[in-house]
């Protein structure tokens, strides 16, 4: 880095300094006049004078405290507890955060925001080019305790409720953005070894009061999906495969609980992004991906779903489209695809369309269960669909098994169902499937759909491929999404579908007690 | 199949929001009012 | 029908690293401040200890964090959780709990105070009169006589 000479010791000096003006009963409220006496220093030591003279500073004092807080924790290995071990080290990573937090709020204008924010940007870079540099170098010997603290604890310094904050132009927005820029640096994937500190931030308290709950209009929402996509993300290749280490059960275990905290306090948040987390979600990840697409809106009342004659072309509610903040038109790769399904909509043209679709959704991967591209798949699934509620809407209709039939958008989906091979088509269905949810209009075009493939179905593979996709989903511990379970009860009640006529309902002993007990359930 | 999430340590059947509350992904049980850092007048901060 | 799919070396490596973590787990102390007293390690107390039957022993009762609960707690209760848990909400709710029980905190002398009798003088500045007070260094109610309580000082 070549430092000035001397630099690397005056930091030292200075930073003992502070931290003991930060402990000192003199300090006063919030450390100002602690802070007021220390700026002098700096200047008198010239570290303020130039932009990379602070950076030098900053970042060899967060080495620094890193380095103190590893040697303690290493230390600790013979002796004193861990509690002891953590008050050591937070005594100075606190203090040097307090500093950051007052110099970060002090610098530049009080009106202006941009030299603060550019300042925090800057120190928390230097946080994650140390820790990516750590973990480079440390490998497995990595601790994650200092970069821990010092990310929850500037968080917690700039974010509390403290007038100062507003009336100093701090604006939210730009501080979280700044964070959730910095914990996507750092996401699980590329710092495996930081994975449980990084979700012990995204899932503080006051973390999601500020992302979910207090900013204004839902401001930290998208910024909150991104996060969770990257955990979602890391996770998926391990996911796939049922048997998970330890290591991974807890991270696993961890997540759900975030998730059931998300589907309590924030289930609007969880509807409007459903979409992009189901397209990171492994298929085989039942349990977690139905705790997603169970969440409903707050102010609507569900009815349940076993009551006998239970309507649900009456429900006002299935009218309405789901809020979705994927712009789903853009996911479906390449051009030339979505051109060719957009004329074909329009005009069923080329002809050759339907039996080219194949091509487009497989990806060139031999590896067994990676023979298509899940998210074209996806948003092929709902963009037809989409476009399918749209024209019958226009047509003064509402969705239902007569006014989903013989159109463009049925075609694709018939010849999807059988075109593809098994693997294919249990990614087609889930498709289909990710979109029973609440009442809404997608929930309930899309519960026709599934149950108008299985009907027009020439092949009992295909009717026994769609009710497997759909009990995998209920056989699982709660919750189940209430589409889901609309669906399947009328799938086994309607008598049109002869459900119990097929074989495979028979297969075994235990499948055909298994569909008896859901008969009972809601017969 | 799966597993019972009632038995994660959240109560879902609670009024109020969670998160609040929430210890984080590892705790089984949510934070006690000593575990909640809170916004005290300045003046409570006697020692 | 999609079957497991193969981990790739980075998968490995990954995971190897998650592994690593896994034996120092952050513990829930490391995002909250500084405990000063009474630090976050609740204790495993001895089953035959009291506790609220059918709970866990780690679980706070029901209901615990509202100022109702507080207010069934004796005073001495609610004076220690005041000054040995600072900074918390529990000190929160031990403040407006002791002003349910007129008690009133002066920040000059940094003590709870509480009417003893009618005061004698009562201005809109002070009152001058008998009162008790919690002397926490001491830990212990003291009575103490012509004492002027100057609003100023009220929080």
């Amino acid at each position: 880095f070549q430092d000035p000479p001397a630099l690397q010791e005056k930091t030292e000096v200075l930073l003992r300094e502070w931290i003991q003006m930060y402990h000192s009963p003199t300090a006063g409220q919030g450390s100002a006049s602690a802070f007021q006496h220390f700026v002098k220093q700096m200047n008198l030591h010239g570290i303020l004078k130039t932009d990379d003279l602070i950076t030098r500073f900053f970042r060899i004092c967060i080495s620094m405290c890193r380095d103190l807080c590893v040697r303690s924790i290493l230390e600790q290995g013979q002796g004193p507890s861990p509690t002891y071990v953590r008050s050591k080290c937070f005594q100075n990573l606190d203090a040097f955060v307090r500093l950051i937090a007052l110099l970060v709020k002090h610098s530049g204008e009080a009106t202006n925001p941009t030299t603060k924010i550019n300042l925090l940007n800057k120190v928390l870079g230097l946080v994650c080019g140390i820790m990516i540099h750590d973990i480079e170098s440390n490998g497995t010997e990595f601790q994650q305790l200092p970069y821990h603290r010092i990310l929850i604890m500037l968080f917690l310094e700039l974010n509390a409720p403290e007038a100062i904050l507003e009336s100093i132009n701090l604006p939210v927005c730009e501080v979280l953005m700044a964070f959730t820029q910095t914990l996507h640096l750092l996401r699980p994937s590329k710092c495996p070894g930081f994975a449980y500190a990084w979700l012990e931030i995204v899932s503080h308290r006051v973390f999601i009061g500020r992302m979910l709950a207090i900013t204004p209009q839902q401001k930290g929402w998208s910024m909150y999906s991104m996060l969770l996509a990257d955990l979602f993300k890391f996770l998926a290749p391990f996911l796939r495969n049922a048997e998970l280490a330890k290591p991974l059960t807890m991270l696993y275990k961890g997540t759900l609980r975030v998730l059931l905290v998300l589907l309590h306090d924030f289930p609007e948040f969880l509807c409007e992004y459903h979409y992009g987390f189901c397209d990171v979600i492994p298929p085989n990840c039942i349990q977690m991906r139905n705790l997603i697409l169970s969440a409903f809106p707050r102010n609507m009342r569900l009815p349940d779903p076993f009551t006998p004659n239970l309507k649900v072309d009456m429900l006002p509610e299935i009218t309405v489209s789901p809020k979705i903040h994927t712009s789903v038109a853009n996911l479906i790769q390449p051009p030339e695809f979505k051109k060719n399904l957009d004329s074909y909509l329009k005009n069923r043209t080329p002809v050759t369309f339907l039996s080219d679709m194949r091509t487009y959704l497989q990806q060139v991967s031999n590896e067994p269960g990676m023979h298509y591209n899940m998210s074209v798949m996806n948003s092929l699934v709902l963009y037809v669909g989409m476009q399918a509620i749209a024209q019958i809407n226009s047509k003064g209709l509402t969705p239902s098994m007569s006014t989903i039939a013989h159109s463009a958008h049925m075609d694709i989906f018939q010849n999807l169902g059988v075109d593809l091979d098994t693997e294919g088509r249990y990614l087609f269905l889930n498709a289909i499937a990710n979109q029973l949810r609440y009442p809404n209009s997608h929930t309930h075009y899309f519960s026709c759909t599934l149950l108008h493939l299985f009907a027009e179905a020439n092949t009992e593979a295909i009717q026994e491929q769609i009710t497997r996709v759909l009990l995998e989903r209920l056989i699982v511990n709660r919750p189940h999404p209430w589409g889901l379970l609309i669906t399947f009860i009328e799938l086994i009640k309607n008598p049109s579908f002869k459900f119990w006529s097929h074989e495979f309902v028979k297969c075994a002993p235990e499948i055909e007690k298994l569909f008896e007990s859901v008969a009972r359930s809601c017969m | 199949l799966g597993s019972d999430l009632t038995t994660l340590g959240l109560n879902l059947n609670s009024p109020e929001n969670l998160y609040p509350n929430f210890a984080g992904p590892w705790a089984e049980t949510p934070c006690r009012p000593q575990d909640i850092d809170y916004h005290v007048p300045q003046e409570y901060l006697t020692n | 029908p999609l079957g497991p799919a193969q981990l790739t070396v980075e998968h490995e490596l990954q995971f190897k690293m998650l592994q690593a973590a896994f034996f120092h787990m952050p513990h829930p102390s490391d995002s909250e401040r500084l405990r000063l007293h009474l630090p976050r390690q609740p204790c495993q107390t001895p089953l035959y200890y009291p506790q609220v039957s059918g709970l866990d022993p780690l679980v706070s009762p029901p209901m615990s964090d509202t100022v109702d609960f507080f207010q069934r707690l004796s005073t001495e209760t609610l004076f220690f959780i005041f000054y040995y848990m600072e900074g918390t909400k529990a000190q929160y709710l031990a403040a407006k709990a002791l002003k349910k029980q007129s008690w009133r905190f002066h920040t000059k002398y940094m003590m709870w105070f509480q009417r003893h009798e009618e005061p004698k003088a009562i201005t809109d500045e002070y009152e001058q009169g008998t009162y008790i007070y919690f002397d926490y260094e001491n830990w212990g109610q003291r009575k103490k006589e012509n004492f002027t309580f100057e609003y100023r000082f009220l929080e």
